[in-house]
């Protein structure tokens, strides 16, 4: 479904027999409003418009398809190139540990995510536990410890300690031991200004080397997704990304630019701030939140 | 020559994008550039003038007269709570999830002390986990007291408290941190509208994250519609933003911003600066 003003382009776009340069102009210029007021990265925007635009443009319409259709069809395939067709799951390997890792800027929703990630995977039957890495943030230990006992998932923290490579590496051998499968790491927040808090982050990759490192993205982020989500993906190799806060009103731009910007799948949206609040990745849905 | 339609509305688009770019809504950028045009068409102007130039003064001069509450408007906080007769002055902090409402509760406290104030915390987030003991750790670190209840308990019941204890003693000011809610949610809205009709603040401050897209004009339009706000603070200013944020909140608030969080620790808590932001929109 498209946006009240973009559908209205698209019927001008359509009305016309021939290709109509001033309705394709028109048409573009709500797509890339669309686009913007959905906080998508402005070059990314002028980007994809300008391929639309050319394919619009093309007066031989493939046979047995309307313009109407084929415009909105070029526009669904552009932003699915970038999302992908469907939602990938988080592989783990059977029969050894697997560790996940939570990164993301301040307030991003990791330590909530980390809770809901671990309450889907025990659901679905895989043993699983919560390590609290955030030796900065006050109370951190505390709020995933609670949401580990809210859900009863094991969970290993060192209150005292400041050494978060230390912590990530006690909780891992500790639960090795126990013979978990899926080992959540929460991190605590940092964004790309912040030189010490991402080697911290470089460490913790290179030392404890997760099976996946997700980025956490708010999903009312703005213009600065991708800038921050490209310095994320040039620090640690971001394997996929989950988007929270889609029950607000944030129309998710950001997080489609933070796709672009690491060529990581989106694999799950966080809708609500309780733990049961999880859901995996739907393509289709989230551009048609995009979209208006 | 005269300035045309045509030729204001190519000189607006490359402006746009880029105040678009830095995070002003685009709702906010087609506003103050629809006033922009109408003042500027059918202008005569000389034959050596540069309509782009004028163009991008003229759009320079509405971003400021947006940002001018902040500078007409502005709130000296210490000389308010310093005023009040009937202690103590209250504040309330209220916004999404996740700007940064709780460090910015202790922040100004760690301001307020500083500035031989004394004051105390109230813990009215009585839903997310350990958000009761964030509080209690920043409270124990300012060694101010926080007034608290469990986890459960009636929001606007915690902050009621504090008012009470804070008055009985002749505490300066209360700092009421709230919970974080969608702006979306009516119940959520209803709660902190109830948090607000029982201990009516002398400060409704709106917490707002520069990082935040579209979404701020939403948010802050919401919570203004719901609680009136008295001014805002915006958080996570030292991430390399553009500003936009400042802009669009000042656009649908009307009110002040009072200050900037530029990082993690106490001390990071600015005056918002004008021209500072003005020189980050239109450099
Ligand atoms: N409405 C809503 N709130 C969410 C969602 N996910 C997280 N939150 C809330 O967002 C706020 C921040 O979540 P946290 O999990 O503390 O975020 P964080 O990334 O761990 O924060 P830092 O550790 O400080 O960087 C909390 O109030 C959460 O309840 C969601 O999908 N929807
Ligand atoms: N770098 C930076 N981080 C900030 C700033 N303000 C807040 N933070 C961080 O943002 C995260 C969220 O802060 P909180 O104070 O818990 O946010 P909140 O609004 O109370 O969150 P909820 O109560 O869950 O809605 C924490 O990691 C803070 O340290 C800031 O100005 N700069
Ligand atoms: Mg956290
Ligand atoms: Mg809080």
């Amino acid at each position: 479904s498209l946006g009240k003003k973009l559908s209205e382009a698209v019927r001008k776009l359509v009305r016309a027999p021939l290709v109509d340069e001033k309705a394709v102009k028109e048409f573009i210029i709500e797509l890339q409003r669309a686009l913007l007021e959905a906080d998508t990265n402005v070059e990314l925007v002028l980007e994809l418009s300008k391929r639309i635009e050319k394919r619009a443009m093309e007066v031989e319409l493939p046979p047995g398809i309307t313009r109407r259709e084929y415009v909105l069809k070029m526009v669904y395939e552009e932003l699915t190139s970038i999302l992908g067709k469907r939602s990938e799951p988080i592989r783990l390997k059977p029969g050894q540990s697997n560790v996940i890792m939570l990164v993301g800027i301040q307030g991003s929703g990791k330590t909530t995510t980390a809770g809901k990630l671990a309450k889907y995977f025990k659901k679905r039957g895989v043993k699983t536990a919560l390590v609290c890495t955030d030796t900065f943030r006050l109370g951190a230990y505390e709020q995933l410890k609670q949401l580990a006992q809210q859900i009863e998932v094991p969970f290993y923290g060192e209150p005292a300690t400041k050494d978060a490579v230390k912590i990530a590496k006690n909780g891992i051998n500790f639960f090795k031991e126990e013979k978990i499968e899926a080992i959540i790491i929460d991190t605590a927040g940092r964004h790309k200004e912040e030189k010490s808090l991402f080697e911290e982050m470089i460490s913790l990759s290179k030392e404890i080397k997760p099976q996946e490192i997700i980025l956490v993205i708010d999903g009312s982020l703005g213009q600065q997704a991708y800038i921050q989500a490209k310095a994320f993906a040039e620090a640690t190799n971001i394997g996929s990304i989950i988007v929270t806060k889609l029950d607000g009103s944030g129309r998710g731009g950001g997080a489609l630019s933070a796709v672009a910007a690491t060529g990581a799948p989106i694999k799950f949206i966080g809708m609500g701030e309780k733990i049961d609040d999880l859901e995996s990745f739907d393509p289709p849905s989230f551009l048609s939140r995009l979209l208006g | 020559k005269t300035i045309t339609e045509r030729k204001v509305d190519d000189a607006l688009w490359e402006l746009k994008l880029q105040l678009i770019g830095s995070d002003v809504s685009v709702i906010v950028a087609d506003k103050i550039s629809e006033e922009v045009k109408k003042n500027l068409v059918g202008v005569k102007i000389g034959l050596l003038e540069n309509i782009n130039e004028i163009v991008k003064n003229s759009l320079r001069k509405a971003v400021e007269d947006v940002l001018r509450v902040n500078i007409n408007e502005k709130i000296d906080l210490i000389s308010e709570i310093k005023n009040k007769k009937n202690k103590p002055y209250i504040i309330a902090l209220v916004g999404v999830n996740g700007v940064g409402k709780t460090l910015t509760a202790a922040k100004i406290a760690f301001l307020l002390k500083n500035k031989g104030l004394n004051c105390i915390l109230a813990a009215s987030d009585t839903f997310r986990a350990g958000s009761i003991e964030q509080l209690e750790k920043h409270a124990n670190n300012l060694n101010i007291k926080v007034i608290k209840q469990g986890y459960g308990s009636d929001a606007a019941a915690v902050a009621y408290d504090a008012v009470n204890y804070a008055r009985a003693r002749n505490i300066d000011a209360v700092i009421i941190d709230t919970a974080g809610r969608v702006q979306t949610d009516k119940n959520l809205m209803e709660e902190v509208k109830k948090i607000i009709r029982v201990v009516e603040p002398d400060l409704k401050i709106f917490v707002g994250d520069a990082l935040t897209g579209n979404d701020m004009l939403r948010q802050a339009e919401e919570f203004n519609n719901n609680l009136g706000l008295d001014g805002a603070i915006l958080t996570k200013v030292d991430a390399d933003i553009k500003g936009g944020a400042a802009l669009s909140i000042s656009y649908i608030t009307k009110k002040p911003i009072l200050f900037i969080g530029v990082g993690g620790e106490y001390k990071d808590l600015e005056e918002f600066n004008v021209e500072k932001f003005i020189e980050m929109l239109m450099p």
